[in-house]
């Protein structure tokens, strides 16, 4: 898009358009294969807010597509056609130069192609990564609805299974969050998650100590199980703290961040 | 499949970033 601008601002008209035919095809087909592989996202997706927004994303790209094609045929026709007029050539003095000027015509097609499928493609991609997020988070929630069942753990069975329904969500919550902050541009957001990633992944096997010890002492009588359960719960806690920030620096964007500019 | 969707916009953003060379080129002559 700022290439665009520059053209934009660049541009002069009266030049003929040369033979644009072969890049706009491969936009074309480009824009093509993405719809399809937009489209089985859509038709396979469980996300229902996923599949409410990304058709939008997706006619954007097609409807630029075809200006992009539309402008192309018009310029091949005629590549001295476009009624590129500016503004400035028309109603500005000649001292002011910097002026946002409208370019018409083909070469305004063009240009209006372009952008749309940038930005098309952008919201697609943001919509996309979204629901990828949103997929991460529903397994931190399931890691947070078993922390939250902790402290009623009184058994050794109960205990066991505890662990057994825990730990593949933790797995997964540890593979993806890992996953994820690999790919973020945004170094201060990485290094959150992987800080509460390295507390989460350090405190697991201390609560389930904790839980045990708690669960002894009770079975021998409960001298001490007040501060067994105290220091289970408190376990319990920073993980559920440690958790939840991970949910919440996963939905940040980089727009959030006044560093970004 | 993410892959996929990531790969073919990237792939949509060079070609459109080609042709807007193009007009571009056209631009500077």
């Amino acid at each position: 898009v700022d290439r665009l601008v520059i053209l934009h601002e660049e541009a002069e008209d009266g030049n003929a358009m040369p033979d644009l035919s072969r890049p706009v095809q491969a936009v074309s087909n480009a824009v093509a294969n993405l719809i399809k592989v937009g489209r089985d996202t859509i038709n396979s997706s469980d996300d229902p807010i996923l599949r409410q927004d990304m058709p939008g994303s997706l006619h954007r790209v097609e409807g630029a597509s075809r200006l992009l094609e539309d402008a192309c045929a018009m310029l091949k026709a005629d590549p001295y056609s476009q009624p590129a007029r500016y503004v400035r050539d028309l109603f500005v003095p000649h001292h002011q130069t910097s002026f946002s000027l409208p370019i018409f015509g083909n070469r305004k097609k063009l240009i209006d192609g372009a952008r749309g499928i940038l930005q098309g493609t952008s919201a697609l991609l943001l919509c996309f990564d979204e629901s990828e997020v949103r997929k991460i988070i529903r397994e931190c929630k399931k890691v947070l609805d078993y922390l939250a069942v902790a402290e009623v753990i009184e058994t050794m069975e109960d205990l066991v299974q505890f662990v057994k329904d825990l730990s593949p969500c933790l797995t997964k919550v540890s593979r993806e969050v890992d996953s994820r902050q690999k790919e973020l541009t945004h170094q201060v957001h990485r290094d959150i998650l992987i800080r509460c990633l390295d507390q989460v992944k350090t405190l697991a096997p201390i609560l389930i100590c904790s839980m045990k010890i708690f669960i002894q002492i009770i079975a021998q009588g409960g001298k001490g199980a007040e501060e067994a359960a105290e220091n289970r719960n408190y376990l319990a806690g920073r993980m559920t703290d440690e958790i939840t920030e991970i949910i919440r620096v996963l939905q940040l964007t980089t727009y959030d961040e006044d560093e970004w500019e | 499949d993410s892959g996929e969707m990531v790969r073919q916009a990237r792939i949509l953003a060079q070609a459109t970033a080609q042709l807007i060379q193009a007009i571009k080129g056209e631009a500077d002559t």
